[in-house]
């Protein structure tokens, strides 16, 4: 979980920068969802 | 920003099936790369969706419907 | 007897069941992907001449659920793909607060990110 939780982090930040790129912001379930499938992956 | 090196290496090291196995650091580096790559390909692939659909954020039925393919892409 | 169609069989099936060119069947083919933020530029165009029906990854996805499998198990791939898919379908009514980032916060250290 700790793992989990310092990926989340850093995918939010990487999401927060697409999105700045984008115009388009992210809901909290997305950036779970794309932290989960990095995690996995 | 991106993966902490560490935490990179903590999350390879897990998945060793042996434990005296190394990982050197320009592998952890480059490990640590490809996880920031895949990240902001979702992420934009989540709001490429979102935009066809043409809305401002993105969601999860945005991240499931770009999921099959980026899965087959990486 | 044998693996192959006998003679009435196989009569029947060309009869009724064979495929003719101009039969409005198109060639089923997977959609193209693109990588965002790679700016991959190659683009395989299709021949005007053949008639083609992009299959779609998504278009059923809520209707679809593992098939039993037997000697040959689901790959790590597809198992990855179905709890995350199990995963969308449990925070899709969420709002505003996150269960998921509810469950791992307690856990995060700064010193385990970049800053």
């Amino acid at each position: 979980q700790r793992l989990r939780a310092a990926f989340h982090y850093t995918v939010a930040g990487l999401c927060e920068e697409v999105g700045q790129d984008t115009g388009i912001q992210f809901s909290k379930q997305a950036v779970a969802a794309i932290t989960e499938i990095t995690f996995k992956q | 920003k991106g993966f902490k090196k560490e935490t990179v290496n903590k999350m390879l090291q897990l998945h060793f099936k042996d434990d005296k196995t190394r990982v050197s650091g320009d592998a952890v580096l480059l490990m640590a790369e490809i996880l920031k790559v895949f990240v902001r390909e979702a992420a934009a692939r989540g709001s490429r969706q979102a935009q066809t659909e043409d809305l401002t954020q993105v969601d999860v039925e945005h991240v499931e419907k770009v999921l099959p393919q980026l899965l087959l892409d990486f | 007897e044998d693996w192959g169609l006998t003679t009435e069989e196989f009569e029947r099936w060309n009869r009724l069941y064979k495929i003719e060119p101009g039969d409005g069947i198109k060639k089923p083919i997977m959609p193209q992907s693109h990588f965002e933020t790679l700016g991959d530029e190659e683009r395989q165009t299709e021949s005007p001449a053949e008639e083609v029906h992009e299959l779609s990854l998504t278009e059923w996805r809520l209707a679809e659920s593992p098939f039993p499998d037997f000697l040959v198990d689901h790959s790590d791939r597809c198992r990855h793909f179905i709890s995350i898919m199990d995963m969308i379908e449990q925070m899709r009514h969420e709002e505003g607060d996150c269960s998921y980032e509810q469950k791992i916060q307690p856990y995060f250290h700064w010193e385990d990110v970049d800053i």
